[in-house]
């Protein structure tokens, strides 16, 4: 564990008053090495390691914890402060329906999501209704259309011979129809740098001008999530992010990077492949988790 | 020389930073500095620095075999995909059925993700576009059984090859590698020396994980190769250096698209060139 290796490092610091800048580089050797495995990306990692260093830096080290300790609670409070501090929430419109729409990268969750999503809000009380906009995916509206029926909650779809701009904006006023005071518009996954399928993406945003867009990630990228979250967020503007395959064992750098690079928070997890499987996001599990 | 020096220092940094960022790993991007910097050392200023740290990348990749395992003549090629969830496994089998179709061989799918909503439907439509005959059960049923109807029909029909392919599955989870286990031991049982290959697909976005993935899939089932998707993004897909690395596993097929010819053998060249562009 990261602590151990930090015991280990500062092992001859006992007894010592404060942090010298030479120790708290020594200790910081080791919290980039765990981060940098932890999927967070790089340059990330070099912003938090200088800020963490001033933070630490002549710092008294407190009676009940060793060196080591001392800066991993420094570490833990600073990972913890960027990933939002506290609990983020959706974002309801004051005039139903509050309008969802997931996006991000092929194979990401956003489909499951979608499910889990309308499961959980309907669990709240609400009257969700899916849209499938992904007209490109072999069975991808089937897909979205079983899920519906096993949770009895109704999808629109147009087929995939529709654009999903106009499927957007057809579901929207089928909503109006039945009641539905949350629409969750489920789109195709697509690379950030496809500048056909980014503008696709903008033209469904403009369709039903979300409350909320949320950007899907699977927990298990690596570098590669700062360009994605960036590019989500220049092109359509996301209000938040979800991490799915958070199940898995993958230490899940990739909240980290997405946050600091979009300033926008995680707001749920995905924790499994069944449509109960979505938690609300904890940035001090999170922290610890990546820190590992 | 002292400039000199300074100057082989940040190029050394970049190159870091290069590979950290293609997720090569951290500890194995700051190693092959360090085996860079004395292999510039010892070779002056002759060879360029970025030359000596591709044929160190090249080293590793370039071994071990990149070709397809086929059966007897007259016996059907199966071939197994496996993975975690979404990383492309079922685009992949489509692909690699259409990149043989187009040969004339006669192919076959079976659908044995028997778990997630519309999987079933998803190969089937595919192998309509492709023209591969797809075998399966209804959703929820026994993947080892689809296996099993697919070998037996690949066998009756005289089919070329046969592609296999399988729920997504996180490797953590105990009881899913055991079903993955018994799908290959049914195959295995009906068709001696199947399956020929045992494919893992890793999603180029992914990071050290593929690491933990790679391992496990390789010690539960075992890994012939694996099939690199998504490399049509802006990921580098490093991570598959330490696989070769680590568990001697080689690439053999790339996924760069989402359409049916999206499909390369893997070129270690081009792939290392791509590191550095
Ligand atoms: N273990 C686990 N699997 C998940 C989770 N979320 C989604 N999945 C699985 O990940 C795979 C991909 O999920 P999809 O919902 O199809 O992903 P997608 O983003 O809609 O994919 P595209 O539409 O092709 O871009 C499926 O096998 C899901 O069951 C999660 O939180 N944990
Ligand atoms: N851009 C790109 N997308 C790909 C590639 N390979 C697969 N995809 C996309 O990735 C998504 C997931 O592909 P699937 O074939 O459903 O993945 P899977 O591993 O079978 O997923 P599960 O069965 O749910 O685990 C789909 O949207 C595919 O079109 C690739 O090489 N490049
Ligand atoms: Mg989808
Ligand atoms: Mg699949």
């Amino acid at each position: 564990s990261l602590t151990a290796k930090l015991q280990e490092a500062l092992r001859r610091l006992r007894g010592k008053g404060k942090l010298s800048e030479k120790d708290v580089d020594e200790a910081l050797r080791e919290v980039r090495l765990a981060l940098l495995e932890a999927d967070v990306n790089f340059k990330v990692v070099k912003d938090f390691i200088s800020e963490i260093k001033q933070k630490a830096i002549g710092q008294e080290v407190l009676t009940s914890l060793t060196p080591a300790q001392q800066v991993v609670k420094i570490v833990l409070e600073g990972l913890t402060a960027l990933m939002g501090g506290k609990e983020a929430r959706i974002a309801f419109a004051s005039t139903p329906p509050t309008v969802i729409m997931l996006v991000g990268l092929q194979g990401s969750g956003k489909t499951t999501t979608a499910a889990k999503l309308a499961r959980m809000l309907k669990g709240q009380g609400r009257r969700p209704m899916m849209v499938a906009c992904d007209t490109q995916r072999p069975a991808a509206i089937t897909q979205l259309e079983v899920l519906g029926q096993r949770l009895d909650i109704p999808v629109f779809s147009m087929g995939d011979k529709v654009a999903p701009d106009k499927i957007a904006k057809a579901g929207l006023s089928r909503a109006a129809d039945i009641a539905a005071d949350v629409v969750i518009v489920d789109t195709a996954g697509r690379l950030h740098i496809d500048q056909e399928l980014m503008d696709q993406l903008r033209d469904i945003r403009q369709s039903v001008t979300p409350h909320e867009v949320l950007l899907v990630v699977d927990a298990m990228t690596g570098q590669d999530a700062v360009n994605v979250a960036k590019a989500f967020n220049e092109t359509i503007g996301i209000d938040g992010v979800i991490l799915t395959k958070l199940d898995g064992d993958a230490r899940g750098g990739a909240a980290l990077s997405c946050r600091a690079v979009t300033g926008k928070p995680i707001k749920f997890v995905g924790v499994g492949e069944k449509l109960d499987a979505l938690e609300p996001f904890y940035p001090d599990r999170m922290a610890s988790r990546i820190l590992g | 020389v002292g400039g000199r020096a300074r100057l082989d220092q940040d190029t050394l940094d970049q190159i870091e930073e290069i590979l950290i960022e293609a997720d090569i790993g951290a500890v194995r991007a700051s190693q092959l500095v360090e085996k860079l910097r004395d292999e510039v050392k010892r070779s002056g200023n002759g060879t360029r620095v970025n030359d000596i740290i591709k044929n160190d990348l090249l080293e590793i990749l370039g071994q071990g075999n990149a070709e397809i395992t086929r059966a007897e003549p007259g016996t059907p090629t199966v071939i197994m995909f496996v993975g975690v969830n979404g990383t492309g496994k079922t685009t992949t089998v489509a692909k690699l059925a259409f990149h043989y179709r187009t040969r004339g061989h006669k192919v076959m799918m079976a659908a044995a993700d028997t778990f997630r909503a519309a999987a079933i439907q998803q190969l089937e439509a595919w192998g309509k576009k492709v023209g591969a005959m797809v075998v399966s059960h209804e959703e929820g049923g026994d993947p080892a059984a689809v296996a099993y109807d697919a070998v037996q029909a690949a066998k009756a029909r005289g089919v070329d090859y046969l592609l296999v392919d399988t729920a997504g599955r996180l490797h953590t989870r105990v009881n899913l590698m055991e079903e993955l286990k018994k799908i290959k031991r049914v195959i295995a049982r009906d068709l001696p020396g199947a399956p020929h290959e045992v494919l893992l697909v890793i999603d180029a976005t992914t990071g050290q994980n593929a690491i933990s993935q790679a391992k496990v899939f390789s010690q539960e089932i075992g890994v012939t190769g694996i099939a690199l998707t998504k490399l049509d993004g802006t990921a580098k897909g490093g991570i598959v250096v330490a696989i070769k690395d680590e568990l001697g596993i080689p690439v053999k097929l790339v996924g760069i698209g989402e359409g049916p010819e999206d499909l390369k053998p893997f070129d270690p060249v081009m792939f290392v060139n791509a590191l550095f562009e």
